[in-house]
């Protein structure tokens, strides 16, 4: 399938890890996109290679971004922590 | 595999397909759809009823960009499609911008994709497993589909194991409503709040898990008590004793359940022969009086617990316990002595209880799991949904 929606720079990587649950909504919005610390920035990236097997490392590296541009389904990776309770 | 949260409550669904697709035949999308949700009916009894208009339990659509649900489609490629979960109506969107396909490796493949959105609208979550069905990337046409084991376990963990009753499909449900969501409520009488002491957990083969305490047992949900429990465990288990020691499911989907120097073994909720039987008999080389007994999912082994000793009891053997057991309980870095339950649970992980508190063990690192908050936690806000009880044992944390 053709890649509508390539990642290739930090501020589509906010909005895809936003979009799939690893940074908060509000990276989502452009206008307040850089807003978050660099520890939650490393820890969503950490957070999203943990999820797809990639190694490890908390930096945007060219191999995240390559499965950051794969077709997927659209449903969160990470689904609230309001149910944190299911994870007993 | 994960869960989302919520499930339906009828096994017996139905669905529609409002919006098809600009590009394929409707009897071609409608047998494929239908192919679907067959995935999902293989291990499990649930049943997927098309339906040509009215209510239904998910609603099938392929739109473009905006259609109505504030998640707007992107063109081809990058989202291909989404879902939502029950608690949130179950219907099923599909970007008709995409080059939907059917048995080819053009394209996008529909079948591979709407069984996946399909797995959201029954309750699971994506899963970190790659070769799962339910892994969010997509992996290209797969001729020779097979449903991964890990995507079995997580639908049986909600909807039970096959039991190969025949249930037809072209009977509509009494009631083709959607069921409504309940919100997960304390128990009917919540002793179990004041006091989360337990005697025994148990996973069923149907992947049901409860909690027994005294003569009383408590069916669970993902998060509290399933409404209508506490039953007596007489009812429940005609035959069995209260105050049960210990209890585990085995591989050949039969629980056993122990108690002083004896066991007894049942299929579903009906003895399996005649018992009690003593320990002694049946399993060798394991003591009387247990404190806790679970299959661990780290070999599949059984494993006895009895006061600040485990033994490991492996019935393909002889002896089925090997002379250097007991060993000490300390070996499972961070579990207690004398505990009062041990029990494989439907998400995989392994968990210890003792008094009030529980434990998850990380079998990976083979120690009790370090999370915010920690363990211990207090079972009683974890397992039994009880309000106004603290969620932490972390000091301050009320």
């Amino acid at each position: 399938a053709a890649n509508s929606a390539p990642v290739s720079t930090t501020t589509q990587a906010e909005i895809y890890l936003s979009q799939f649950g690893y940074l908060p909504a509000s990276a989502r919005n452009p206008a307040s996109s850089g807003l978050h610390d660099q520890k939650t920035w490393v820890s969503a990236i950490q957070e999203f290679q943990s999820f797809a097997g990639l190694n490890i490392t908390g930096e945007l590296d060219e191999e995240t971004m390559k499965l950051m541009s794969l077709p997927r389904c659209g449903v969160r990776d990470r689904v609230g922590t309001a149910d944190s309770r299911s994870k007993r | 595999y994960a869960l989302q949260g919520s499930r339906w409550r009828v096994k017996n669904l139905t669905y529609k397909i409002s919006k098809y697709p600009k590009r394929l035949k409707r009897s071609d999308v409608d047998a494929e759809i239908a192919r679907a949700f067959a995935v999902w009916s293989e291990d499990t009894d649930l049943t997927f009823t098309r339906k040509a208009a009215g209510p239904v339990h998910i609603e099938i659509k392929f739109v473009e960009s905006e259609h109505g649900d504030g998640d707007a489609f992107d063109g081809q490629g990058g989202t291909l499609a989404h879902a939502f979960f029950p608690v949130f109506g179950g219907d099923a969107h599909f970007d008709d911008a995409e080059l939907w396909t059917i048995g080819s490796p053009r394209g996008t493949n529909l079948f591979q994709v709407a069984a996946h959105e399909f797995g959201h609208s029954l309750g699971l979550s994506h899963s970190d497993q790659s070769s799962a069905l339910m892994a969010p990337f997509y992996r290209g046409f797969d001729p020779v589909f097979r449903l991964d084991e890990d995507d079995k376990a997580a639908i049986q963990s909600l909807y039970g194991r096959k039991t190969n009753q025949y249930t037809p499909t072209n009977v509509y449900p009494p009631s083709t409503q959607r069921p409504a969501f309940t919100p997960p409520k304390t128990p009917l009488d919540d002793t179990i709040c004041k006091d989360s002491k337990v005697d025994t957990m148990f996973t069923s083969a149907q992947g049901d898990t409860y909690a027994f305490k005294g003569d009383k047992y408590y069916k669970l949900t993902t998060d509290s008590v399933e409404e209508g429990y506490p039953q007596l465990i007489s009812k429940g288990w005609p035959g069995l004793p209260s105050n049960i020691d210990a209890a585990f499911t085995y591989k050949n989907g039969k629980t056993y359940f122990f108690k002083g120097t004896q066991y007894w073994r049942y299929q579903g909720r009906q003895m399996d022969g005649v018992y009690p039987k003593e320990i002694s008999e049946g399993f060798t080389g394991i003591p009387d009086h247990l404190d806790a007994a679970m299959v661990w999912g780290g070999n599949g082994k059984i494993y006895f617990f009895k006061g600040s000793k485990f033994w490991r009891f492996d019935p393909a053997k002889r002896p089925p316990v090997k002379a250097s057991y007991p060993k000490p309980i300390s070996n499972w870095e961070g579990v207690p002595n004398n505990l009062d339950a041990a029990l494989k649970y439907t998400n995989g992980y392994t968990y210890f209880f003792k008094g009030d508190k529980y434990y998850r063990f990380h079998d990976a690192r083979f120690a009790v799991d370090s999370a915010v908050p920690p363990f211990p936690r207090p079972t009683a806000h974890w397992w039994f949904g009880c309000k106004n009880t603290p969620s932490s044992t972390a000091v301050g944390d009320h």
